[in-house]
């Protein structure tokens, strides 16, 4: 564990406890993409299956257990929580899931390190999560006035996978055989598609005015 | 398997 792992990791957590206080305060989730979360959620579940199977450390289980339990919990006051799930924008969260789960799972399928159903379900993860985060970025571009929480919350997503690219360089550089070239291009791809909201969000706090993505 | 570095993280 180095430190840009362990700064991405918190700052991982530190985007989810911020969307989960911006629906607890606010008693409101608008403006936030349950397609995303509902990705999210997938990515997770296939992700941590080896929960069961192997023991990586404390540290490790209980970060897996947090992600999914965060994940579901949001799901659920999104979809089922009697006031904040009015305040969803379901007609502008239009995106089309399916148009990134069957290519991901199709990639996964062909292109994997390792022909076991475990495997392969990691690899979509890996695929899916570098994608999941296009839902909320066009409904952010519908959305007039953006608050604050929901525009850190997206930030930090974003500066999370950044982070981590900086860890696979330590890692490369100071780990023999650590070569990981799926993670790393999927991760990549991630960190990108937010540098168009990295620059509008920065614009916005250099000059101290309200986030809106043209 | 060179390929299981990965797995350990997140």
């Amino acid at each position: 564990m180095n430190i840009f792992r362990l700064a991405a990791d918190m700052t991982h957590l530190i985007s989810i406890l911020v969307l989960l206080l911006k629906i607890h305060a606010t008693r409101s989730c608008r403006g936030i993409s349950l397609k995303t979360q509902d990705l999210y959620a997938l990515v997770f579940l296939f992700r941590y299956l080896d929960l069961f199977t192997r023991y990586i450390s404390l540290y490790n289980t209980v970060m897996k257990l947090v992600f999914l339990g965060t994940s579901f919990s949001i799901i659920y006051f999104m979809r089922f929580h009697r006031v904040v799930r009015n305040t969803y924008d379901k007609e502008q969260d239009t995106f089309r899931s399916i148009f990134i789960v069957v290519p991901c799972a199709v990639l996964a399928l062909l292109i994997n390190q390792e022909r076991s159903v475990l495997e392969i379900l990691w690899t979509f993860s890996i695929y899916l999560e570098a994608v999941a985060i296009l839902p909320q970025l066009v409904l952010l571009q519908r959305t007039q006035n953006i608050d604050n929480l929901t525009g850190n919350y997206v930030f930090l997503l974003g500066t999370y996978r950044g982070l981590y690219i900086l860890n696979w360089i330590y890692r490369y550089l100071t780990e023999p055989h650590y070569r990981q070239w799926i993670v790393w291009l999927s991760g990549v791809l991630q960190t990108g598609l937010y540098v168009d909201f990295f620059y509008y969000y920065f614009l916005a706090w250099r000059n101290n005015q309200k986030l809106s993505l043209p | 398997n060179v390929f299981k570095g990965t797995h350990d993280e997140l």
